[in-house]
Formats: C-alpha cells, structure tokens, sequence
C-alpha cells in the first residue's frame, strides 16, 4: 500500500493510502489542488475552451498547432512561469558557442507533453518511435521563421536572441541565486548503463554534475554522444520511480 | 490532476510516496 505527500513551497498534502502508487500521488494532487484552490479542467471541458480539438484540425492546422507552441516554448513569458523545462533553458542561456540559447530538439519532442500530443495527432507512430517524434518536431522547427535550427542540426532556439533580464531571471530561477555565478554544489546521481551489445554487462554508474555542468551533457559524455542533442530519451517509465526515462 | 500540478509547478512539486 502506498501513501503520497506532495509538497509544493509551504503547502503539503497527503494522500489516503492506496494500492497503486499511481492513485496515491493522483489523490495527494487533487488535495493539493483544493488547498491551492485550483479547480481542475476535465479533457471535455478543457477542449472546448481551447477551441477545437487536436483530432479536428486539418493536417496543415495540426503543423501550424505544433509550431505555435514549439515558438511558445520559447517565449519569454512561457519559460519565467514554472515551466518544467526551465532547466533545460537555463542551460540553453549558458552554452557557449554556435548552440548558445538552444536546446536539444528531443527535449522538447519528449517533455511537452502538449508536443507530444500535437507530434501524435500529425502521426499516431510518433508516441511510440521517439526518432519519429524528433524529426516531426525539427521539420517543424525548421520551417519556423521565429526558431533557428540549422539544416543537420538537432538544436533549436530562437533567432532573436533572449535578453539580458530573461537570462538572468533563467538563472535565478534556477539557483535561488541573484547573479549568474551558478555556485550551486556538484551532486552526483545513479543510473544503469545498458550496453547495445548483449556481450557487453550492464553496470551501474555514478554520474557527478559540476556547478557549472547541465545533466544531459554530463550523461552525453557517459553515452559516447557528440553532444547531447544526440540523446533520445523515452517516455517515463511505467512502474518506475517517477520520472524515470531510458536515455 | 497531477498533470496540473506538474505543468504549473513542474520541479517545485516534491512527491514524497511512501510504502505503509
């Protein structure tokens, strides 16, 4: 039997006790939910406000859905509202070189959940085949006059670069701290390396990420990737610990 | 309603689930 507390800043909620986990951690959400005073949308309702459903726009409608939000992404506002992929940017902001502002195109080909499903209604394969949903995400990027995503690259940003201000907020966000020191400590986390060959053991591995360090870069050194927009990373894993991927 | 605690607060929401 499983119990879930959910702790958001100096609000906590704690399930009643469930068999799955999964409905324990539901269940702390919805508390947590009526706490905040949110009150939740479901699928039908929330279909209806944002006007037509995924599965009945036209092809060229479902193209357009994804590159309005692959430029949503990327917007300003967007990214300083908690959103999920805040680390990723904040990264992005720190790179140096021709990739400076960019992010990993199967960052947001597996994160967004809102790509994810518009990737899904342009081909229903695309849930399943994570290069398939990468391809569908730079086709689209790349035919974005706002994004920047050079022919062979898996990167994308914007064209116009993020302002000073944004930067800062990015990494303040991120750090807790007000300059762009990034002083936050080195942590280290387990993973299991699995081998593509089957004569190869599977080993577990500790990986360290230095202050200065983004985790994905650290885990493109360990797969033997060019860089880490060479990462594919699957959906979380069922029955796993949350948030647990396959790179 | 994970899903909108997570889209909202994303790594701020701390899931702390415990075998009992």
């Amino acid at each position: 039997n499983f119990q879930c507390c959910l702790k958001i800043d100096e609000i906590s909620a704690t399930s009643d006790v469930f068999i799955r986990k999964k409905d324990a951690e539901q269940h702390a959400a919805k508390l947590a939910l009526e706490k905040l005073g949110i009150q939740p949308v479901d699928d039908a309702t929330a279909s209806k406000q944002e006007g037509k459903n995924s599965r009945d726009l036209t092809e060229e409608e479902k193209w357009q859905a994804l590159k309005d939000r692959l430029c949503t992404t990327f917007s300003e506002k967007f990214l300083l509202s908690n959103c999920p992929l805040v680390a990723h940017f904040t990264a992005a902001v720190q790179r140096k070189g021709v990739n400076y502002g960019k992010v990993p195109a199967a960052v947001l080909s597996a994160y967004d959940n809102k790509i994810v499903s518009l990737c899904k209604s342009i081909n229903k394969n695309s849930g399943k085949d994570l290069a398939l949903s990468l391809q569908l995400v730079l086709r689209a990027a790349k035919s974005c006059s706002l994004l920047d995503s050079p022919s062979d690259s898996l990167w994308i940003g914007k064209k116009e670069p993020f302002s000073e201000e944004t930067k800062e907020e990015l990494i303040k966000k991120f750090t807790g701290k007000e300059n762009d020191a990034m002083e936050i400590e080195s942590c280290s986390f387990q993973a299991v390396y699995i081998p593509c060959s089957s004569e190869k053991s599977v080993e577990s591995l500790t990986m360290r990420i230095g202050p200065q360090e983004h985790f994905m870069d650290v885990m493109a050194y360990h797969l033997g990737a060019g860089d880490s927009s060479h990462i594919l990373m699957s959906r979380t894993l069922k029955k796993a610990p949350l948030e647990s991927r396959l790179y | 309603p994970k899903s909108i605690i997570n889209k909202k607060y994303g790594s701020k929401a701390q899931y702390i689930t415990t075998d009992v």
